[in-house]
């Protein structure tokens, strides 16, 4: 087809971002990159 | 994670808080789709359950591992998150489970490169031993959607997880869909024995034919067969690779009389939604008047024996080739799937005729489109970067067309890949529409070929069209009328339509990914689109903070609508009884019999430090008097007594 080139919109910013790096990019520091301990947890970890 | 207190009911009720966006609530119903389909698991709105899931947008994707029980326990889908399997992994731990890198037999099957990994991450790859964690006798899953991908946290280029098996390095951490072991394991987990919403899936391998029976009062049968005299030559479940197996069910027209039928039966089944979704493969050798027919038999009360009644007649023409298709049923009662063969044509001939094969009945809503891709498997490969292939324009329900773009060998920022984007299409002649276009969801599905529906790994992602995105550096909306913010094209068949910008990923999956499994078959790779409205997920959804009476019966008196519970407290039933659960924080909560008392941490600690001054004061009182009293006493005696020398 012969197309102009039009405006695209990537979602994710059009990379591969797996869970960890994403919560890595907003500074979150979670245990095993995903999980939220409460204070038991926490203290037995 | 070990320990009953952790499990949740088996239909657990949730809350979708406002700040979610909307594409991710949609992929959020998708993903409890999922669950209800694979697993027992069922999930419900929230109607003043003590526990629940509130699902927010928080800065990431997060959760807690299993139920604890704290009332409101908050899972996030931040922003990136909103793709089937990453919601589906945060569920996993809201279920109760850890990820897969974490059993205690890891260092078995995986190599943990600790130099590799970022400082102070290495906490990360701790095990728990199996009086913490069990892994439910499933052996360890390269394959788990709860793995750890082999470049989690690490500090340069280098893999932090290198597999003992050389042949799993680019399986683990995958995110499509549950593995087997993932499934296996939640079903152990929750004690399911079947899935909410699957109702029969058959192959054809094996000779009982799963049940199926040959309909009454028809003049031929459906036979079971490896391969057909006019075709096909093998079957779709196999594709003949194996020997002694790959069968399917054969009607062969070329020898049945004019006006002949075969009728082929499910086994009975029971319906719990009143809508399902009949998917098979099924290829046509017969002549061009012959017919397939789709029926139910439903079964009541006042029909004990059943009643046919006419679904739908597949249309598709004689082609050498295994063709998808899907019926939508709605039946509410006991019933069976009639697959019904006529001979319409004239004539006897040696071959050909109708065969059915790798049958998949849920109650789920069916597909809207398929787009078949033939020869994927080579498009693959001689496709230059950034050229991509159309699919055909296709009209939803509320009148919207989109195409899909299918780059097969990925585009400039990131060759070798499968990249995939959906437009909006405006089609001559086609008016009525609101623009920007509101709230449609597309989803974009490469479907897993597997004959087995509740085995499929399925890649999906779904954009939605918000009506007040920008096209960037522009006033014209990204979703507008493609005829006002797109070009004119024209297809290689001389259809002329507007294209409107387009929204996708250019990392949609790997080649070597989609090379496993069963995404390509015969070479060619099938893709399941929809478009679905999604407007009536922008509405909140009832909340605690925004409901004082969740749960009313009115008929009762003894009820929540008696009680009110203070503080966005919870009326639930306890044993018949209303009691209003309260909420509670990290060093707060409320108590009481209506949440109307707040207690705290800081309150415990005055409350302790204001008990020991007391006691203190209390015994420097008594120490003090004593002392006083005890001085009294020897003075009094020092005082009375003559002392003198009597023996002078």
């Amino acid at each position: 087809l012969p197309t102009g080139k039009i405006t695209d919109h990537d979602v994710d910013g059009g990379q591969d971002l797996d869970i960890f790096d994403i919560n890595e990019a907003a500074g979150l520091d979670l245990f095993e990159g995903d999980i939220v301990l409460d204070e038991r947890q926490a203290r037995n970890s | 994670i070990i320990g009953d207190e952790y499990r949740w009911p088996t239909v657990i009720p949730y809350v979708l808080e406002d700040d979610l966006e909307i594409n991710a609530k949609g992929v959020i119903l998708k993903a409890f789709e999922q669950y209800r389909l694979k697993s027992c698991i069922d999930f419900k709105p929230w109607s003043g359950e003590a526990n629940y899931i509130s699902i927010f947008k928080g800065s990431g994707c997060f959760s807690s591992v299993g139920n604890r029980r704290v009332g409101k326990q908050r899972l996030s889908i931040g922003t990136n998150c909103d793709r089937i399997a990453t919601i589906e992994h945060e569920f996993l731990h809201a279920l109760g489970f850890w990820h897969e890198q974490s059993r205690a037999d890891r260092d078995d099957y995986v190599r943990i490169m600790w130099d590799h990994i970022s400082d102070g991450r290495e906490h990360n790859f701790n095990t728990y031993n199996d009086t913490t964690s069990s892994s439910l006798g499933v052996p360890y899953d390269y394959g788990s959607m709860m793995h750890y991908s082999k470049n989690a946290f690490r500090n340069g280029t280098e893999p932090t997880i290198v597999t003992k098996i050389p042949a799993f390095s680019d399986v683990i951490g995958q995110r499509m869909e549950f593995s087997d072991s993932d499934l296996l394991k939640l079903n152990r987990l929750y004690n399911c024995t079947q899935g909410s919403t699957f109702l029969d899936s058959c192959d054809f391998e094996r000779e009982n034919i799963c049940g199926m029976i040959q309909g009454p009062g028809d003049e031929q049968d459906w036979t079971r067969e490896m391969k057909a005299t006019g075709g096909p030559d093998t079957d779709y479940s196999n594709l003949g690779k194996c020997n002694g197996s790959g069968y399917f069910m054969h009607f062969n027209t070329g020898t049945a009389n004019t006006g002949d039928t075969a009728l082929l039966e499910s086994r009975l089944l029971y319906p719990k939604r009143g809508y399902q979704c009949l998917q098979f493969f099924y290829y046509n050798s017969a002549g061009t008047s012959d017919k397939l027919k789709i029926h139910v038999r439903e079964y009541n009360s006042t029909n004990p024996n059943g009643t046919l009644r006419f679904i739908k007649t597949i249309d598709s023409a004689p082609e050498r080739l295994w063709q998808l298709h899907h019926v939508s049923l709605d039946v509410k009662t006991k019933f069976r799937v009639v697959f019904e063969g006529s001979k319409e044509g004239t004539g006897t001939t040696e071959g050909g005729g109708l065969s059915l094969d790798d049958i998949n009945i849920s109650e789920t809503t069916c597909p809207e489109f398929v787009w078949r891709v033939k020869n994927f498997s080579e498009l693959m490969t001689t496709t230059p970067t950034e050229k991509p292939i159309y699919s055909p324009p296709f009209t939803s329900k509320e009148g919207y067309s989109f195409q899909m773009q299918l780059f097969p060998n990925g585009v400039e920022s990131n060759p070798g890949e499968i990249a995939v984007y959906a437009n909006l299409v405006a089609l001559e002649g086609e008016t009525g529409q609101i623009w920007p276009c509101p709230w449609k969801q597309m989803t974009m599905m490469l479907m897993d070929q597997n004959p087995h529906i509740q085995k499929r790994m399925n890649n999906q992602r779904s954009v939605t069209t918000d009506p007040n995105r920008k096209i960037t550096e522009t006033d014209n909306f990204f979703w507008d009328d493609p005829r006002k913010v797109g070009p004119e094209v024209t297809a290689p068949d001389g259809l002329k339509y507007f294209q409107g910008p387009r929204a996708g990923t250019p990392v949609y999956l790997t080649h070597l990914r989609a090379r496993s499994r069963d995404f390509i078959k015969n070479g060619d790779a099938i893709f399941l689109l929809s478009m679905e409205d999604v407007s009536h997920l922008t509405e909140s959804q009832p909340t605690p903070a925004t409901t004082v009476h969740p749960v009313t019966t009115p008929s009762s008196n003894n009820n929540c609508s008696s009680v009110e519970c203070l503080n966005d407290g919870v009326c639930v039933m306890d044993e018949g009884i209303p009691s209003c659960r309260c909420v509670v924080g990290k060093d707060w909560w409320y108590y009481g019999d209506r949440c109307e008392r707040k207690g705290s941490l800081m309150d415990k600690t005055i409350l302790a430090l204001a008990s020991s001054l007391s006691v203190l004061g209390v015994m420097l009182v008594i120490t003090i008097i004593s002392v006083i009293c005890v001085k009294k006493k020897y003075k009094n005696r020092d005082s009375g007594g003559v002392i003198s020398n009597t023996y002078a």
